[in-house]
């Protein structure tokens, strides 16, 4: 996985075991 | 896989209670209706509903079983064809509008103000019409968003090892979500050919969505190279993502 792919917010969020609705 | 030991009945209660929260724009649109505020107001939602479409990927079998960079992928490429799903199911019951939220309903005429989006606005109103006609179940309408998640992109990462096991997955949750969309028309009551028909009328009209959704994202790439609304985080993210596979 690319530097690039790791900053995605997307990225983050899928990788994040809560809700991302908490970190939004 | 997990979608794997689920009957139809199962996997589909399991993808209904994954459905997103009703999403409020929670103020007015600026009046009078032009087109920097009412597109200022459709990515406000759109930002919204994005934080929520995450979640709700999350929670359908099998999806967190698939590799990171496929589940990236996947909702990369389909994030403008779900929110449009989306909208044609709320807008069901109110012909003629599209209720993008139950605070934000607009008319053919008021989505007129913003240029070029006559055209999107019609098309969405015919595929709802048509969904309309079908009296589209709920069911139905929750099979149809994950498949057309889980078929949004066939060229997934690399066909190596773990990145290959991961598309066969993506085959078989395809295969899962029929399944249980199958299982669905049957409960309708209809013949076993008026059952066939029913699942081709249904799943035609996926090519419309996906065809609206690459008219949707030129449009609003188009938006936001005229500066007519600014693009934050998200949003900007999955636009330019889906601008880069699409090229």
């Amino acid at each position: 996985t690319s530097l690039k792919e790791k900053h995605k917010i997307l990225h983050r969020l899928l990788q994040n075991s809560t809700s991302p609705v908490d970190l939004a | 896989l997990v979608s794997a030991v689920l009957s139809p009945q199962e996997l589909i209660s399991r993808i209904i209670e994954a459905e997103p929260p009703e999403t409020y724009l929670m103020k007015d649109v600026k009046r009078p209706f032009t087109e920097a505020n009412v597109m200022m107001s459709l990515t406000n939602l759109a930002d919204k509903e994005l934080v929520h479409m995450i979640t709700w990927a999350k929670k359908i079998p099998g999806f967190v079983e698939l590799s990171l960079l496929d589940q990236v992928h996947l909702l990369e490429c389909c994030w403008l064809e779900v929110l449009m799903l989306g909208l044609m199911w709320r807008s069901v019951d109110h012909p003629g509008k599209l209720m993008f939220s139950p605070d934000l309903i607009l008319s053919r005429d008021e989505g007129s103000c913003v240029q070029g989006f006559v055209e999107i606005f019609d098309m969405l109103l015919a595929a709802t019409a048509r969904f309309r006609e079908l009296q589209l179940q709920k069911e139905e309408y929750v099979c149809l968003k994950a498949l057309i998640l889980f078929n949004s992109n066939l060229c997934l990462s690399s066909s190596e090892g773990e990145e290959l096991q991961s598309r066969t997955k993506v085959m078989r949750l395809l295969d899962s979500v029929t399944d249980a969309l199958v299982w669905a028309i049957s409960k309708t009551g209809l013949s076993f050919q008026q059952r066939s028909t029913r699942q081709a009328r249904l799943l035609m009209l996926l090519s419309h969505i996906r065809h609206l959704s690459n008219k949707g994202i030129d449009h609003l790439h188009c938006m936001k190279m005229r500066n007519v609304v600014p693009l934050y985080d998200l949003l900007l993210e999955m636009l330019d993502a889906h601008i880069m596979h699409g090229s």
